[in-house]
């Protein structure tokens, strides 16, 4: 139950911003080039801990298979409003 | 659980299907809700009444896109459904993506495992890590009680047994990889990439991927027996070969062969044979070893018969697979062969035997396959 995985980087990118958005709280507006990125290797970083994948902070492709799954709404971690 | 472990003051609590999903009759979205709701009264002492009219602790419905709660859904796939903690209001109350294909079997996506999940989530369940839990986010297909033992434990945490019921036997936890007495059920090539089979799961080992994924059997073949003893990939037919019992089936990549089950002797093996231990396709010689007790057989696969001359003994023909404690290891587990050395796996080792040199040269933990 996986779409394709998009092959194009900004794809890719904004696949998993989406996500951490949804399932990790990941604050959405601009944070400036280097905080955006700061932020989302580390919200990376909690994903792949609660999914028992490797802990780099990186979008590779084991992450962003997940990221793809058909899955619940409802967020992983985080506040619950 | 959720933060602060919001749950329902009252036992008997309340549902509401205030509309349906086109993709299935009536009586199917309501069989599927109640035998979702079930799944959770049969391990708790909750009681779900049904409303037809008015409000309702859980509000049940179908719908797409932005559906009333800023929340949206996002199209066919990807975000299934999602529930809100037990709470006044919008709390308990569940939605369904309606550009979801809504299914009662083993298509994408069954209606009663969601809305199993989505009712976790009204009751005062959060998300699980464990693969193997109704709680884990990601989607995926099971036949069978679908609740595990981290499931019944937190929502027993929030509510307590049911006192009517005997314990129900949960889904078995999923194994942990690293663990260093880990053993191994079944070992396989297919098109490239390693299955190895534990208990209801199996683990998938691609070249690429550096982290093994753990699957359940059941949510990628419904129609195997939760438990594999031995499978083998014969590269030739392009076929994985897997055993259970006196049975065994045929893969061509991830689809079941038609055709099966067979029984194990149609491979010319006893009626005394009851279980195939470990199987194995040597592609230098075409030949299939498969091992029973402490015997093991060669199977010819151009002629599709047994060769003569065996069964023989694994002791005598694998010498050097030793115990810590130093006994001889008999028997057999699992079994792989890599560029001339054939794995043997025991228990949670495995033994590296060189066809050349015609003995063990190395003795490993069973987990070194899976990267520990």
């Amino acid at each position: 139950f996986t779409k394709p995985l998009p092959t194009d980087e900004r794809e890719r990118w904004l696949l998993a911003e989406r996500y951490l958005r949804r399932y990790y709280g990941m604050q959405p507006g601009l944070l400036g080039k280097s905080k955006s990125s700061d932020v989302m290797a580390e919200k990376i970083r909690v994903m792949q801990s609660f999914f028992k994948l490797e802990i780099t902070g990186k979008l590779d492709d084991d992450t962003l298979e997940v990221m793809n799954k058909a899955r619940c709404g409802v967020l992983d971690v985080g506040e619950y409003n | 659980l959720f933060p602060q472990k919001p749950k329902w003051k009252n036992t008997v609590v309340t549902f509401r299907i205030t509309n349906y999903t086109p993709d299935l009759k009536k009586e199917d979205v309501d069989k599927a809700i109640h035998n979702a709701l079930r799944t959770w009264s049969l391990v708790t002492p909750l009681r779900f009444k049904r409303l037809r009219e008015g409000n309702a602790d859980i509000m049940i419905s179908f719908g797409r896109g932005e559906h009333g709660d800023h929340n949206p859904f996002d199209g066919p796939d990807g975000l299934l459904a999602h529930a809100y903690p037990p709470g006044l209001g919008i709390g308990g109350d569940t939605h369904f993506d309606e550009d979801e294909t809504w299914t009662k079997d083993s298509h994408a996506y069954n209606l009663f495992l969601v809305a199993a999940h989505e009712f976790g989530h009204a009751l005062g369940m959060a998300h699980s890590n464990d693969p193997g839990s109704l709680m884990f986010p990601v989607y995926s297909y099971a036949k069978g009680f679908p609740l595990s033992e981290d499931d019944i434990k937190g929502i027993q945490e929030l509510y307590g047994p049911n006192p009517d019921h005997e314990k129900f036997k949960p889904k078995p936890e999923a194994p942990n990889k690293c663990d260093p007495e880990l053993s191994i059920d079944a070992v396989t090539e297919l098109r490239g990439e390693t299955l190895i089979f534990k208990d209801g799961y199996f683990w998938r080992l691609h070249p690429q991927f550096t982290e093994p994924e753990l699957t359940l059997i059941h949510s990628i073949w419904p129609q195997l027996p939760k438990k594999i003893n031995a499978a083998y990939e014969n590269l030739e037919k392009d076929l994985v070969i897997i055993f259970s019992g006196i049975r065994m089936w045929a893969l061509n990549g991830y689809t079941l062969v038609a055709g099966y089950p067979k029984y194990i002797h149609t491979l010319g093996l006893p009626k005394s044979i009851r279980k195939i231990d470990a199987a194995v396709h040597i592609r230098d010689t075409g030949k299939t070893l498969l091992f029973t007790d402490e015997e093991y057989w060669s199977y010819n696969e151009q002629s599709a018969t047994m060769d003569q001359g065996y069964p023989r003994s694994i002791k005598d023909d694998f010498p050097g697979m030793q115990e810590r404690d130093g006994d001889e290891v008999d028997e057999v587990d699992a079994a792989t062969y890599k560029n001339g050395y054939l794995y043997l796996y025991h228990e949670n080792l495995q033994y590296e035997y060189s066809y050349n040199r015609r003995k063990v040269t190395r003795i490993m933990r069973a987990n070194e396959l899976l990267h520990c």
